[in-house]
């Protein structure tokens, strides 16, 4: 015999549609809703902020969940990140907020244009690289992005850079060849760095719904995924989704993008990602 | 919960099952020999209904050039639909001229240009900085030089951003375009239909195209979209190269959705 329900209906419901429109996903919604009904039966909720403060509790639980990744020990003192995700989603733009902020940190490092195929794609990161005052690595329109990426490994060790931030071509999960050439990437960055790349970051545009989860799982399986990026959540939509990836796949949520100037990128907070969700 | 997992509005997806339920309950489902079959009928059916818009043709001027302006959020694929229709006007024997007045965006131009150059047709590169007199300099150069339709790329904006919204609400003022669309990503989740809807209320958009179609995302929010603005969707963006614009298909749309 089951005890009565400690939550009111109407309150859970109330929750219910604000999770479902931030993109958590059916699913996880009844998930998180039927954990909050059930956890502690004898205790009565009787209020919005009682209420509030289990839900924030159960999605920072979720969020934290994931491991901290090892920092993988370094052993060349450069630090290989890698952009990758889907269309349009600000991996070139990500690419130069990180590098202006390790500059700003007074780190020494180089940007790589791996995207060698869409229209000024390279004069879109050169731009970013004057205002990240990083230089570039890039080679004439339409190379293979692996020869550009290993010239990149190559110029970061010989001017001995704390970092190296290589920025790819956006590509649908589904194309398998543009898949395999990304896998091929992470391939060439192996052979000259054993542990590189150190970072592999998904970048992740917010209003992404529910396809996100399959993108990450993909990226993750071509790719190597060791955290993800959540751009344009300046916006009104709240990328739920990426409680589902922390979930199913592991993989943290590392920064977010709250603007397209040089310094909106924060690291991510979930405190202030869950307030986001509930105000 | 189907609908949900395909990214429909959730208020959308009540309102869609609720008049399933009605006609369900007209129809006499339950008398039917195959109820299943007859309930998924049904739901294909008012799916395509809801899809389906009445203009999915495109507008033209009776005062050449036709103006288009495209307009979404970042990394919607404005820029290179631009392209693709100017590809289509091309091929189909119109002068297209593409244009861009994202001052925002670095190398925003440049690309508009190399992907018109992709598509074989002219663009308007003269430098400008402020995107209203780019507007109004890009329509007397298509009408100077013949041209018959005159697409107009804009930058990404948030439907929340005032400023940029002002911005491109005086770009639509000052070149009176026969179509203003929508472009959005067909990836796109719950937030859809909020942005779409601010998008038309401050500028009446015309049409919506749905681009990245060529990837697994169901497609909710072209469902969603559609039925809450009332906007019909004209085209589907299929890949990245100048040819990968299709018209829009509701039957397909459909079928995609449901899974
Ligand atoms: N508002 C907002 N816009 C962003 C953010 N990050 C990126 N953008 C914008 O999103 C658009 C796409 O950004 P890009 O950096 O070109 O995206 P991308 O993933 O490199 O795109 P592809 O290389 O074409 O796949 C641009 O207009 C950016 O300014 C963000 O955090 N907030
Ligand atoms: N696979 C696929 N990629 C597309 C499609 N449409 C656009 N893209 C890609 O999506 C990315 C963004 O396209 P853009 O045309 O730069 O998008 P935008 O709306 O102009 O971006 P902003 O100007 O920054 O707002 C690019 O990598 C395009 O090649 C499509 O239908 N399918
Ligand atoms: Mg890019
Ligand atoms: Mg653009």
């Amino acid at each position: 015999v089951q005890g009565p329900a400690r939550v009111d209906a109407d309150l859970l419901d109330r929750v219910e549609a604000i999770l479902l429109l931030s993109d958590v996903g059916p699913a996880l919604t009844a998930e998180v809703i039927h954990s909050l009904r059930r956890s502690a039966p004898g205790t009565q909720v009787k209020n919005w902020s009682e209420l509030l403060e289990l839900v924030r509790g159960e999605m920072k639980r979720i969020l934290s969940a994931v491991p901290p990744r090892p920092k993988a020990s370094v052993t060349s003192g450069l630090e290989v990140v890698l952009l990758v995700g889907v269309n349009g989603g600000g991996k070139t733009t990500t690419a130069g907020k990180l590098a202006a902020r390790w500059a700003r940190e007074g780190k020494r490092g180089l940007l790589c244009a791996a995207d060698t195929f869409r229209a000024a794609a390279v004069e879109q990161i050169a731009v970013w690289a004057q205002r990240a005052g990083v230089d570039l690595i890039r080679h004439q329109g339409g190379a293979d992005p692996s020869a550009v990426v290993f010239d990149s490994v190559d110029a970061a060790l010989a001017r001995h850079c704390d970092f190296l931030i290589i920025d790819t071509a956006g590509r649908l999960h589904t194309r398998e060849p543009l898949m395999h050439e990304l896998e091929k990437v992470v391939r060439v960055i192996r052979k000259r760095i054993p542990r590189a790349p150190h970072q592999v970051l998904l970048v992740l545009d917010a209003t992404t719904g529910q396809n996100g989860v399959e993108q990450a799982r993909r990226f993750l399986q071509f790719a190597g995924v060791t955290g993800l990026v959540l751009s344009k959540l300046d916006g009104t939509a709240r990328g739920g989704v990426a409680l589902g990836i922390a979930k199913e796949l592991g993989i943290s949520l590392q920064w977010v993008g709250v603007g397209e100037g040089v310094e909106d990128l924060v690291e991510f907070d979930p405190d202030a990602y869950v307030d986001g969700i509930f105000e | 919960m189907a609908l949900l997992e395909a990214d429909v509005n959730v208020q959308v997806a009540q309102q869609f099952l609720s008049r399933v339920r009605e006609r369900a309950i007209g129809d006499e489902v339950l008398k039917s020999l195959t109820p299943g079959q007859h309930l998924v009928g049904i739901v294909r059916e008012e799916l395509e209904a809801l899809l389906k818009g009445p203009d999915q043709k495109l507008k033209i001027s009776a005062m050449p050039p036709t103006t288009l302006v495209l307009c979404g959020l970042q990394g919607s694929g404005k820029t290179t639909t631009a392209g693709k229709l100017g590809w289509l006007l091309k091929e189909r024997g119109n002068l297209p001229l593409l244009t861009s007045v994202d001052v925002h965006r670095p190398a925003a131009r440049e690309q508009l240009a190399t992907v018109a150059r992709a598509a074989q047709v002219r663009c308007f590169e003269e430098a400008g900085e402020d995107p209203v007199d780019l507007a109004a300099r890009s329509v007397y150069a298509a009408r100077q030089t013949g041209c018959d339709f005159l697409i107009v790329d804009s930058a990404g904006r948030l439907q929340i951003d005032q400023k940029l919204m002002e911005e491109l609400a005086r770009v639509v003022e000052r070149v009176q375009p026969t179509e203003i669309l929508y472009v959005a990503d067909a990836m796109s989740g719950q937030d859809a239909v909020r942005s779409a809807l601010e998008f038309h209320r401050r500028v009446n958009l015309t049409g919506i195209v749905l681009t990245k179609l060529d990837g697994d995302a169901r497609g909710g929010a072209a469902l969603s979209v559609r039925s809450i603005t009332g906007v019909p969707i004209k085209f589907a963006g299929m890949g990245e190269r100048p040819e990968d614009l299709e018209p829009f298909y509701p039957d397909r749309m459909a079928s995609r959705i449901l899974g």
